[in-house]
């Protein structure tokens, strides 16, 4: 490749965007970048799109990053977007799910609180938005989505590290995701990476009812686990987010799903049992090649299963 | 920048509903300042918290006094930061 982007090491925010970039330059045929918005101080959230053509096509969305400190996410997202994008024409099976489907892949969905990890903070979680009234700063993004809001498992005092904030959607970094999503209009699965701690779980958080789908998701969630245990033998407990940890509201992947995504998972990353989600560097190449393992399984369900 | 000396961060294996019930009593104790990494959920799932240096031996007799059963997962928090801005900086003398 032309780029010298190490990806078995962290990153600045802005070797980040340089890289998406290279990507975008080295791939031109099938990747692009978007800016869906701007973060709350100003900067700008770029969205990788892997197309081969035609306008509206169904598509998958993946994330990662929403809680800042969780390095190993944003760092995985990038090798993943160039796998994507290097496997394309040569792997049948991502060959035809780009010849079908477009994703939309968002390396770091909370740039504001990713830049204050690597300048102020390293255990900083949330957004950086000021709030009224208190000294308190920051939003959990993660509790701000139009599902159960302001419910059991976050919390309304902005010194929170689970703060769900003002109103849902009060965070311009979840509301732009929210807005593309809606703009799109064909958006048939929404993923999303966090960490630690080896969980694939999909709705809901906000109330332990089960999906109406719980036996698809919970059987795909299930290969997808196993797909991921196959490489490196990390293994993943599987279910809804209320039966595997606890209630939580406000969650992205509660709203996608309550929106008609019937494909909503988040994964929690791998865990060495040492270092939680200060993973070594070192670790990082494994954790998204096992990973990309599982998001494939599933991506592969989508194409198969338009609806 | 915020340092992270003498921060510990600490495994928690909670055996059933009592002792997480302690745990969220502790998270609501805002003087202590404890960062759940890892937030109290099922007895069967582990509890990660970093606790400050200035907290550490308050908290560490509340868990032995309900014979809550813990392992330090990381000794000083700061020494595992160091090393990992120093992978950041080699790393970045490999690519140039």
């Amino acid at each position: 490749s032309r780029s010298t982007f190490n990806y078995g090491t962290y990153h600045s925010l802005d070797a980040i965007y340089q890289e998406l970039d290279n990507l975008a330059a080295e791939y031109s045929d099938i990747v692009s970048k978007l800016q869906i918005g701007e973060s709350y101080e100003g900067r700008p959230l770029y969205v990788l799109r892997f197309s081969t053509g035609g306008e509206n096509r169904p598509a998958i969305w993946l994330d990662a990053g929403i809680h800042s400190r969780e390095w190993v996410t944003q760092a995985s997202a990038v090798w993943i977007a160039r796998q994507i994008a290097s496997d394309y024409g040569s792997d049948p099976s991502v060959t035809s799910l780009l010849n079908k489907m477009d994703i939309f892949l968002l390396p770091v969905s909370n740039p504001d609180g990713y830049v204050y990890t690597h300048t102020m903070n390293r255990m900083w979680r949330k957004t950086r938005s000021k709030n009224p009234g208190s000294l308190c700063v920051g939003v959990d993004p993660n509790r701000n989505w139009d599902a159960g809001f302001g419910g059991p498992g976050a919390s309304s005092s902005p010194c929170s590290d689970s703060y769900h904030g003002p109103s849902a959607n009060s965070e311009v970094e979840v509301k732009s995701v929210v807005d593309f999503i809606k703009n799109h209009g064909n958006v048939l699965a929404f993923l999303t990476l966090h960490s630690y701690s080896q969980l694939l779980m999909y709705p809901y958080g906000y109330k332990c009812t089960p999906p109406a789908d719980d036996a698809e998701l919970n059987a795909l969630g299930n290969a997808a686990a196993s797909a991921i245990q196959s490489l490196y033998g990390t293994t993943y407990q599987v279910g809804s987010i209320c039966s595997t940890i606890y209630q939580a509201s406000g969650g992205s992947i509660d709203w996608s799903y309550d929106y008609g995504i019937k494909y909503s998972f988040a994964f929690e990353l791998r865990d060495t049992g040492r270092y939680g989600f200060l993973l070594p560097a070192a670790q990082i190449i494994p954790t998204a090649k096992e990973t990309w393992l599982g998001l494939k399984k599933i991506m592969e369900h989508v194409r198969d299963n338009l609806y | 920048l915020e340092t992270f000396v003498g921060h510990q961060v600490l495994r928690i294996k909670t055996r059933n509903e009592e002792q997480l019930k302690q745990l969220r009593f502790l998270e609501t104790l805002e003087h202590l300042q404890l960062d759940f990494w890892l937030n109290p959920s099922a007895p069967a799932l582990p509890v990660d918290v970093r606790i400050p240096a200035s907290s550490l031996q308050a908290v560490k007799v509340f868990l032995e006094s309900q014979a809550i059963e813990y392992s330090i997962l990381i000794e000083d928090l700061q020494v595992v930061l160091d090393r990992e801005q120093q992978d950041m900086v080699a790393s970045q003398q490999v690519e140039r």
